[in-house]
């Protein structure tokens, strides 16, 4: 959700 | 070995002489600010790292660190790592961290002096003067933000760093402006440093990471170290642990 505290920074593959 | 390498580099700040030389050794089994050496002499480090068990670090301390309020501060943040796609990593970060205070004001020496350079809790909980200064001797982003103004003004009117013509004052650093963006780039360069070994993960894997870092008095952050089993705070555990079920765990059982 919008409130989730982690916030998505980075892909590695 | 190892030490060999510790001593030449040593040996080159020695000569250059340009900082007090002092160097921080720690066991990689070390938790809790246990098995942690501070010293300028190389011949304490290595007796130090004779008598440790198992695998050991020793890095440059830095030595020139931001201060808040003449103390020594580093900056805890966290981490999420999950692989619902096994060939590929997705890393998040946490929007708030702390800072963790020490207890005594920071001197360039009495390396000795835990209180005055380990900002660990562990360590900073036995001093007289804890939670005197902030609760926990803890900071949070909010409160950052205020002591990066500070230590910009403190910098302008010394006429420092700030003060030279060649250099443009752009205000003070913030925390979602500067610091946070340049911790996620540390954050992706370590991962990517080791992602030989972390990929393939089994599917739906993941984990925690705590991040410790140091900002230098020039506003450079320095990377400490990563912990597989961080603590949290008090008032930041709730909401971490449902965040990161969210992404972690939900995600993996969608609604039906």
């Amino acid at each position: 959700s919008l409130n989730n505290g982690f916030k998505h920074v980075g892909k590695i593959e | 070995d190892e030490r060999q390498g510790f001593a030449s580099a040593y040996d080159e700040y020695q000569k250059e002489g340009k900082c007090s030389n002092a160097w921080i050794a720690k066991s990689t089994l070390g938790f809790k600010g246990k098995d942690i050496k501070v010293s300028d002499s190389a011949t304490k480090l290595l007796a130090f790292i004779d008598s440790l068990k198992g695998r050991w670090v020793v890095q440059k301390y830095i030595e020139n660190p931001m201060l808040v309020d003449g103390r020594k501060f580093d900056i805890r943040t966290w981490h999420l790592v999950t692989a619902h796609d096994p060939q590929a990593l997705q890393v998040y970060t946490f929007d708030e961290g702390v800072l963790r205070v020490s207890s005594k004001p920071y001197k360039n020496s009495d390396f000795d002096d835990d209180f005055m350079h380990i900002t660990n809790n562990a360590i900073q909980q036995d001093h007289p003067d804890y939670g005197k200064n902030e609760q926990d001797n803890l900071i949070d982003f909010a409160q950052f933000d205020h002591v990066l103004k500070l230590h910009h003004q403190r910098k302008k009117g010394k006429g420092g760093e700030l003060g030279k013509e060649d250099e443009k004052d752009n205000g003070p650093m913030t925390v979602r402006g500067n610091v946070l963006p340049r911790i996620n780039e540390i954050v992706m360069e370590t991962l990517r440093c080791i992602k030989d070994f972390l990929l393939p993960q089994p599917c739906g894997a993941y984990q925690m990471l705590g991040y410790d870092f140091v900002i230098t008095d020039k506003g450079d952050l320095q990377l400490l170290e990563v912990n597989l089993t961080p603590g949290t705070s008090t008032t930041l555990v709730g909401k971490m642990v449902a965040d990161m079920n969210e992404i972690a765990v939900d995600a993996a059982f969608p609604d039906p």
